[in-house]
Formats: structure tokens, C-alpha cells, sequence
């Protein structure tokens, strides 16, 4: 058991890093066990390391950079151990359009082995999808879905 | 295997019979504020055998069905279906498509059905063993929770590295 | 001590009243004393039904219609008793364009009486505002602030 | 009586000089992320007085003083000045333009100015009385916390009716 966790730990700071890096362009960034000699109770350290900045405490980080760091964690996980699938709500929020960008372009990757369902606002969110939904109230209180045809992202 | 579509009614802002087709890939779901998005995510999650109407932003089980509108009565029934490809033989099942299915009456009882034919959360959860389904951790992130991957305490972030191990 | 409050209370709750109905367009929203005899000591409630649907407990309300109401109430504040100035950091993440130039319109109105600074990554927001700001890192780690002119939206 | 500008030295990313100009009306602040605007607004609570460095977002005093990068060293200082109009004669002091200064040395302590002469805190704060000009609840709101005014229980939501009343 403990074997299998240090292994699988291990196999997750390796594709943290690379996520990372993909998704800031660059920077620095480590996952740590607090306590390596008890893999089994030891809590997990984050390190994050936005290119060219200094390494501080991550509650130094921007709202954005904390999603980004986040997410890079999640993609990470979602490397070593796909889920048949995955619902994201808003996740982009936060994120200026660059970052979006970079987003998901991991996620199109990661879309080979994962079917991804988006729940967004944005409109560089949508423009990298395969297939795009509406959710409409015709009738107030009652929602109706839609589906939008992707030929003319501008409607 | 993949989900081939999402059925539901009654629930929530969904009072009529809706099917999302899911394709594989990326699907994106977009709408105005309050229009429903987060209420499909809620399905999904409800119809996979979520226990706790907090993690569905309720507060009483009855309140996932369809509670009327200034223009139309509340309904008596929410019913969600989730539709799995087959094709390959994931499930032990001799079907091409399986469907699981939850209904919730106003009397709070929950039914489950897989194609069809009445069954227990046991016999579904039982189902997703070990295919990866199931509502946890990295899954489902709900709106405005991706930070808590890192705001979470040094020990409470091994529950997630546990699920993979 | 008591009278007043109850005065500034019976402000507040007439201006979220309207400010609620321009937000959403319509519907209906309420504040209430949860111990009216004792006003000193006396939680508040919030009510809130967006137009069309049945008044439920406000954790029904969606993510963007959370924040709008929420919205509303700190409007009917600056309303009844203004501030000289107010800085409101990406209030404008969950909402859609629509609700994003609802409220730009009670912002104006508000900022004859008060100076705002508004942070945000939304473009209907920066279409609506009197002067605007960027901050760039063009050396990594260090912030700079440039003026960016409004005559050109689309840069 | 408005803000006519923003100075900063040394303040968190802020390493070099830079001002900030008001007008009346709306000013927006844009840019990618991490690029600095939240801590433009750090700088506003800072120098108005701010004493719990949580609410800036760090977790000791010294963390507010620019800390150097990959080609930069860091600084020993950290300055921010906030400039108001005075024409209307609304602060009892016989100039155009008040400038409130605070500065932080890398010890930990603060200085606290005005228009250029040393003053306490308790001089800003006096200063401030009754302007509605503080670094308290509806004049400041935090990224991703617009939700709290609604998320909190009935009793707590009485202390930003009572700064009204
Ligand atoms: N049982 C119910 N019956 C009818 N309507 C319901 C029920 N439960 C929730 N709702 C409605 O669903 C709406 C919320 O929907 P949801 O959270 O899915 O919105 P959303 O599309 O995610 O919006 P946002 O973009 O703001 O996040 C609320 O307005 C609420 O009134
Ligand atoms: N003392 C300091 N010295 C140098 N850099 C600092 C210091 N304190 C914070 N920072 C940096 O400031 C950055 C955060 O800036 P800020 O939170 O203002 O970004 P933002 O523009 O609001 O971004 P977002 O759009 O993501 O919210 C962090 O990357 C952090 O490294
Ligand atoms: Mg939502
Ligand atoms: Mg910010």
C-alpha cells in the first residue's frame, strides 16, 4: 500500500511539473510530502513558481496564478489516472484570454482518453471545443438546452 | 466507453424531457446566468448516487424536483437517466447501451433502475467499480471550487493522491 | 441609537428593493429583521426570487445570480450612504454580458457621487468606463502601469 | 473630494516609481494575470492604515516589500503615497493637496506621514473621521469575495448596517 502511494505520488509530481510548466510557459514548480518517512499520514506540500518571480508562499500568488496552479494539479492527476470523464464548471473564470488559451490546449490533449464536459462564459473557451450546448429559459424558470452549430463561432 | 447522452426531468430548472447528446471530446455548455448549467451538473452527479443534497446546493432532497414557476405547477417527479456506450463489453451486461436511471418522488424515496429494471445504489455503484465513474474528487469540479485543490491543508489534499494510488 | 438604525435599515431595504429590479431586469427581493423587537441585536435576511421563478432559499440562486444580488445590496449601500471612492477587484467574473452591462449602467449613475476603480479581465466592462489602466510585466516579477487610450476598444 | 493619485515604490511588485492618476467617474485596471492590479488595491488598504497583513494577502509584514526576482535584487523599502484633492477645503488643513504617506522598513516598522511631516496612525485616522474614507467593508471589495456580503449568516451581516446607520 504504501509502496503503490509513494509510486503513484511520484508519477503525479513528474506530470505536475510539465503541466505546469506548459501552462505558465515556463517557471518552477514541486510537489513535496511533508513527512517522507510516514507516506501514509503525510500531508502534501505545494510549490509554485510563476516564470522570472521569485518562489514564495503560494498565498502570495494572484487569483489567476492559484487557478492556473490548481489546474495544473488536476490535469496532472488527469494524466496519470484518466476518468472516463469530466465535468469542469467555470473553471476559466479567473484566467485573462492567454492562459485560456494555454488551457485548453492541455484539455483538447488530455480529450483523447477523457470525454470533457465545459461549463463556461467565455468566448476563447468556446472557439476550442468539439461540441457546443445552450442553456436557455424561453419560458421564465424553465430551462430548454440547445445545440449551437460551431460553423459561426461569432452568433 | 463513453456517456452517449444525459436524460432528465422534472429536475430541477429542467421541467420538461431534455437529452444532451455527448460526443467524445470537448463539450461546452454555455447560457446566461441562472439558466440551468450548474443544474445539469447537479444531474449528473445525483444520477451517479450522490447521498448529500448539500454537494447538490439544497438543503432538502425534495427541493431537486421541479418547483413551478409563476406560470406553471410544480411536478411530483424528477427522473435522470445517464446512457453508456457498450460496445466494447466494459460492462458485464449484454446490452449495446446501459442506462442507469434515479427517480426521486415528493415523499423523498429514491429508485434506481439499470435498463430499465429496478435495482439498488449498491448494484450501481457495484457497476463502476474500478472504471474511474463514479461523483468524486477529480471528476466533478463545481463552480467556483477549483481552488480548493490548493487551499486545502498539507493533509487533507492526500485524499486525492490516495484515490489514484 | 435604535431609531437610527432602524431608519438606515428601512433606507437600505428600499434602495436594494429597486436596485434589484434594475439588475435583473424585474423579480422581487426583500431584507428582514430575523428579531424586529430588538433591532440592536436582530440578524438580517436576505430574500431574493429573479424574475419568473418561485421564491426559494437564496442557495438555489446560481453562482451569477449570487453575486448580482449581492451586487445589488452593496449598490443600495453606496446608494443610501455614498463613499468617497470604491474599489471592486473582478466583481464581474460570474456574470454574462447582459448582467455585465446592467450593472455598468448603475455603476455610472452611482460614480457621480463616488470614484470607482474597477478591476476586471472583461471587455463589456472596459467598454463602459471613463478612463483605463493597464498593468503589464514587461520585465518578468515587475509591474508597470500604462494609460491605455479609450478612442480604440478593439486594442 | 476625490483621490487625485497613487504613488508606489517598492511595494510588492511595484519595484520601480510608478503613479496612478484619478479622475472622477470609473477608472478600470486591466492586465494578465499576476500582473500586479490586486496589489494596487493592497497598496489602497496598506496605506490607509491596513494593520492585519491576512487581509493583504501575506503572512508577515516584510512580505509587502518588493522581493526581488531572477534579474532583480530586492529592496530595503517599501513607499505608498495616496494624493486627495483639497480644493473644497474638506480636510482642515491649509493645502490644495493632502498627501497620506505610509513606508515599511525590512525591521518591521512603519512610518506614517503627512504632506511630508511625520505624523501617528491615529493622525490619518482622525484625519479620515466621518469622510466615509476607510479601509472598511463596503468601500472594498476583494477578488472572489463579492459572495460574502450574501454567504454569511444573519447576525454577521448586521456590522456593515451598523457602519451605515
Ligand atoms: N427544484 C427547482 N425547481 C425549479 N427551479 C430550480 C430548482 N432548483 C433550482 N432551480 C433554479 O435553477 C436556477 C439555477 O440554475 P443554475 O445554478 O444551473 O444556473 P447556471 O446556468 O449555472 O448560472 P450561472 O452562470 O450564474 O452559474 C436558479 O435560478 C433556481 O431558481
Ligand atoms: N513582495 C513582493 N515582491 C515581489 N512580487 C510580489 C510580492 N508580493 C507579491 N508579489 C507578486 O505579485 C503577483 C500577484 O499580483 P496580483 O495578485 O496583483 O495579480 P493580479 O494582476 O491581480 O492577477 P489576477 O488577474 O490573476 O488576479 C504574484 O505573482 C506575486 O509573486
Ligand atoms: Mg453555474
Ligand atoms: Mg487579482
Amino acid at each position: 500500500m504504501a509502496k503503490r502511494f509513494v509510486e503513484s505520488f511520484a508519477q503525479i509530481r513528474r506530470a505536475f511539473l510539465r503541466m505546469f510548466h506548459e501552462l505558465f510557459g515556463g517557471g518552477e514548480a514541486d510537489l513535496r510530502l511533508t513527512d517522507p518517512d510516514e507516506p501514509l499520514e503525510s500531508g502534501i506540500e505545494i510549490m509554485a513558481q510563476p516564470p522570472g518571480k521569485n518562489l514564495q508562499n503560494i498565498d502570495l500568488l494572484s487569483g489567476g496564478e492559484k487557478a492556473l496552479t490548481a489546474i495544473a494539479l488536476l490535469c496532472a492527476i488527469l494524466e496519470v489516472k484518466p476518468t472516463p470523464f469530466c465535468l469542469l464548471d467555470e473553471i476559466d473564470a479567473s484566467l485573462d484570454d492567454v492562459n485560456i488559451r494555454r488551457l485548453m490546449r492541455v484539455i483538447s490533449r488530455l480529450s483523447k482518453d477523457t470525454q470533457f464536459i465545459l461549463i463556461t462564459h467565455s468566448k476563447e473557451t468556446m472557439l476550442a471545443v468539439d461540441t457546443l450546448y445552450g442553456v436557455t429559459m424561453p419560458e421564465q424558470g424553465v430551462s430548454q438546452l440547445i445545440s449551437i452549430e460551431l460553423t459561426d463561432p461569432e452568433s | 466507453m463513453h456517456i452517449k447522452r444525459l436524460e432528465l426531468r422534472g429536475f430541477k430548472s429542467f421541467a420538461d424531457k431534455t437529452e444532451l447528446h455527448l460526443a467524445d471530446g470537448i463539450t461546452a455548455v454555455v447560457g446566461p446566468n441562472g439558466s440551468g448549467k450548474s443544474n445539469l451538473a447537479d444531474a449528473i452527479k445525483w444520477v451517479l448516487g450522490e447521498q448529500s443534497v448539500k454537494a447538490l446546493r439544497g438543503s432538502r432532497m425534495e427541493e431537486l424536483i421541479f418547483a413551478g414557476t409563476k406560470t406553471r405547477r410544480g411536478l411530483g417527479l424528477a427522473e435522470v437517466s445517464l446512457v453508456f456506450d457498450n460496445e466494447s463489453g466494459r460492462f458485464p451486461l449484454a446490452y449495446n447501451e446501459v442506462a442507469v436511471t434515479r427517480r426521486l418522488f415528493k415523499s423523498g424515496e429514491s429508485e434506481y433502475y439499470l435498463n430499465q429494471s429496478k435495482c439498488r445504489l449498491r448494484d450501481i455503484q457495484d457497476l463502476f467499480l474500478d472504471t474511474g465513474i463514479g461523483k468524486d474528487a477529480y471528476s466533478f469540479i463545481g463552480q467556483g471550487r477549483i481552488d480548493e485543490l490548493l487551499s486545502a491543508r498539507p493533509e487533507e489534499r492526500r485524499a486525492i493522491f490516495e484515490e489514484v494510488a
